[in-house]
């Protein structure tokens, strides 16, 4: 899966994610991706949110709603919004997540529970960073 | 004119880290510095935020190392189908496709149906005509395919017919 989440400088926030999906799925299934509040979420008042990893997990766990919801309803920073989205039923709902937030300042997340989290940002024109591991 | 920031990801797992090698590593990263640049250099000269993550998705689709596009994984009857979709957050409109196998981009289809369908979510041969109908080009399904998603695949299927040998239709 790969995605990107965006402010620009008007003050929007976007999102965009798409998918090849899982290895040996059945024909029809259905993944995060294009699921708005699984896989994407964006609203210029609060945040704008990508996911990657378990598809069916993502999506029960509603992950980039996720991040929303704590952002608005109680007023978290996006990295601990991103945080809570990563563990939230947890312990129900066991697999890879990863999900990258940006706020309507341009603060952002890059938040995951495996030990590949392949990303990159920019910020104006500072020195872009990218990485493959989540320790980078 | 405000901050504009771009954060892109291309995927996450857990995995043995001997199983992605410096040279796979290098073009991962080559892959995500260039999907970077294509959506920053539209937010540098004051383009939308929708626009930078159209096209550093685009970019992203459009290289075989990652899941999306070209490089999709297979499904069990070896075929690629993809989806994605994307969201405004100014006019929280958005656009999204599934059970695409003909389309090149289907962040773009994404898009096209956001500004251009009066739905927002389209899937397989609805996706399809739709398409058509927005003058894209189709794929061949062979576009999509890469030997090394090929080669695991093979492997799933191999095990499977290990694990269930009468089960053969």
């Amino acid at each position: 899966t790969v995605g990107a989440v965006a402010l620009d400088q008007h003050g929007n926030l976007a999102v965009a994610t798409s998918t090849g999906g899982i290895e040996g799925k059945l024909r029809g299934r259905v993944g995060d991706s294009c699921i708005y509040g699984g896989g994407s979420y964006a609203n210029n008042e609060v945040c704008a949110a990508s996911c990657t990893g378990d598809g069916e997990i993502i999506m029960l766990a509603a992950c980039a709603h996720e991040v929303y919801a704590l952002r608005k309803y109680k007023k978290l920073s996006i990295a601990k919004a991103a945080q809570g989205a990563v563990a939230v039923h947890a312990d129900k709902l066991q697999g890879d997540r990863g999900i990258i937030a940006i706020d309507p300042e341009g603060n952002f997340a890059i938040e995951s529970n495996t030990n590949v989290m392949r990303c990159a940002y920019r910020v104006g024109d500072d020195e872009p960073f990218v990485a493959i591991w989540k320790e980078d | 004119m405000g901050k504009y920031v771009i954060v892109i990801h291309g995927g996450a797992v857990t995995t043995d880290p001997s199983s992605i090698p410096p040279e796979k590593e290098a073009a991962l990263k080559k892959g995500l510095e260039a999907a970077l640049h294509a959506g920053w250099e539209i937010l540098n000269r004051g383009g939308t935020a929708l626009d930078a993550v159209e096209a550093a998705v685009m970019s992203m689709e459009d290289n075989e190392l990652f899941n999306a596009g070209r490089g999709g994984m297979f499904t069990l009857n070896g075929e690629v189908e993809t989806e994605a979709s994307v969201m405004d957050g100014l006019t929280l409109r958005g656009g999204a496709v599934s059970g695409l196998k003909l389309v090149k981009n289907p962040v773009h289809l994404a898009r096209l149906v956001m500004e251009k369908c009066k739905h927002t979510f389209l899937t397989a041969e609805g996706a399809h005509e739709f398409a058509l109908a927005q003058g894209l080009m189709l794929q061949d399904p062979s576009y999509f395919k890469t030997d090394e998603q090929r080669q695991e695949w093979l492997d799933i299927i191999q095990e499977a017919e290990v694990e269930h040998p009468n089960k053969h239709d």
